[in-house]
């Protein structure tokens, strides 16, 4: 498996660091009622994945800190790690790219955080490019504007979107 | 390349029936263009629940348009496998019946691939090999490791 | 209670004529599988109350006509009634407008046909004008394009409409 | 007419933040103009579940929309009463209890009105004096009627 861990600090409705491990193959079911962040929870991961705040709900990346809840204090910033596994080396071209230490970990962690002026990429910790994370995702297959994340209410987009639409996503993978 | 848009068209078009007629239990289904030899025209969904007349995309149910949604959705994974799946809610609109056969259907991607499901169905996430329960409690959201048999 | 009766014949999935009886005040839970029917239901009764074919999932009248399924006979044309009750003398000023013969009867009948090159109103079994069953409903303070009727999918559409649609509530009902 | 403008909408309002309280245990909402005086502006939903801070409306959840949304359609029956109401699934997204609690504000105005559900939960059903179970064989619809206990 890929995605090993995915870490929620001050975002949405998750104030406190919230580490939300994924490492078993195989299927995870997140349960909750109405209302107990389960949706953030994916927002969270699209978020590091590059996707832009009307997609998460929001109307711009400030919304995504935490609030602070009726009566609480708000968080200064919204922090969104995901790690992934390397063990079989498949990022280690873009570790030693970036990073330039010889290192090979077995895991390497991207992020994004967010502030009331401030957005940037974590690349193993440290500010990245967003180009980066897009290299990343692009050697683990995975894409936020693909169709492997499918979000609450958007099920039968697939059917209600326009024919041409669709037709380009023959397209794209041809 | 006429030639490989036919060819991928073709076999996502096989996959979404093959997958269609598992969710249905039968019933037909394809991909075509709308203007026969135009590869710049629409991709038609054309969807038969069994015992049916094949009949416009808008008059199936609510339920029937899901599981020919989720038909084609994995189709295309079957085109191109990514590491990790999430679904958030995609049974809504689904009974209980029809529920429990995605989630067979998910079973068989979860030996190649992670799937993250987000369910109201306890069904569902009996199928799960493990479980997170979120609690909201004054305005902040709690995860915890749940054990369901 | 108001709504008596609702009579499908050769209306999308329900062939035979199918009699619904909604007598009683309060509660009545519509039950079944994903295709079986239920909405169909709900789409027979605002038929009979005007809706536009594209408000019915369909492209055009005709394709409400019950279409023989796999392998049966379509039937020729498409009839939804719908029964009213009338022991108030509350549609009573109609009848006598409409049919100029000193009836009063205790349940009214509107309908609805459509056939693959007709469609037409009726009232008391007879045909008559849209108006005829506007009036009807006006009566009955009963209107498909008002909040009572919410379609499968639609619950949410009064969040999702623009606000200035949503300040045109306001305006119909001052 | 400004004023039945605003008056129409301040008993609204009041009748949207009493429904919207009783189906969210708490909490509050209110509805005002997009711009303070215009009545040709638009008009806004501010809805704000018990515990938390209030946010833009599309950050909700999907359960928390369909809940708000709701109470907006009973205000306005509040307001211009109908005889019959009809309501397609309009619990797909909601939790078991949250499902209840829609159930029982529908028993409120089930002793004026005729009440139409469809809904794929038993629990809704159990609340109904009388239940019809349809069925579909071959294309061909059919209506039975139940007795649930
Ligand atoms: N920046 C924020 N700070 C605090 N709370 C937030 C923030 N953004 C969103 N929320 C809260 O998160 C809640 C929605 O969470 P979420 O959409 O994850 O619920 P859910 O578990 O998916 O529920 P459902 O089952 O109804 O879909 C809302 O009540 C909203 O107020
Ligand atoms: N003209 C027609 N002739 C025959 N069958 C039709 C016709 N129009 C629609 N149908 C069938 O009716 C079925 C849909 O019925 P309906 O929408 O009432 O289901 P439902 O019980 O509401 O299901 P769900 O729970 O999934 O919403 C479709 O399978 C469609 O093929
Ligand atoms: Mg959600
Ligand atoms: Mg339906």
């Amino acid at each position: 498996s890929i995605l090993n861990n995915l870490i929620l600090r001050g975002f949405k409705s998750f104030n406190k660091k919230t580490t939300i491990p994924f490492q078993k193959q195989g299927m995870t079911a997140i349960i909750g009622e109405n209302g107990s962040g389960k949706s953030n929870i994916v927002d969270g991961l699209t978020f590091v994945m590059g996707q832009r705040s009307s997609k998460l709900r929001a109307n711009k990346l400030s919304q995504l800190i935490y609030n602070g809840g009726e009566d609480g204090t708000p968080a200064d910033r919204a922090r969104v790690t995901v790690t992934l596994d390397n063990t079989d080396d498949r990022f280690s071209g873009i570790v030693s790219e970036v990073l330039e230490n010889g290192e090979n970990p077995d895991e390497i962690t991207i992020g994004r955080k967010v502030t009331q002026n401030s957005s940037a990429y974590k690349f193993m910790g440290k500010n990245c490019k967003r180009s980066v994370i897009d290299d990343v995702l692009d050697e683990a297959n995975m894409d936020p504007s693909r169709h492997h994340i499918v979000n609450q209410g958007k099920v039968t987009e697939i059917i209600n979107m326009s024919s041409t639409n669709r037709r380009e996503i023959i397209d794209r993978l041809a | 390349k006429k030639e490989k848009f036919y060819s991928t068209m073709e076999e996502l078009s096989e996959y979404f029936e093959e997958i269609f007629q598992k969710l249905f239990d039968g019933g037909s289904a394809h991909l075509e263009l709308s203007r026969e030899g135009d590869i710049e025209s629409g991709l038609l969904i054309k969807a038969n629940p069994p015992g049916k007349e094949l009949i416009v995309l808008d008059s199936l149910s609510g339920g029937e348009k899901t599981l020919t949604a989720i038909a084609f959705i994995f189709a295309l994974q079957e085109m191109n496998p990514a590491p990790v799946y999430v679904m958030d809610e995609i049974d809504a609109a689904l009974d209980q019946r029809r529920s429990t056969k995605v989630a067979d259907l998910l079973d068989e991607y979860s030996s190649d691939a992670q799937l993250i499901l987000i369910s109201h169905n306890e069904e569902t996430a009996k199928h799960a090999e493990q479980v997170f329960g979120v609690t909201m409690d004054n305005g902040q959201s709690e995860v915890l490791s749940i054990k369901l048999n």
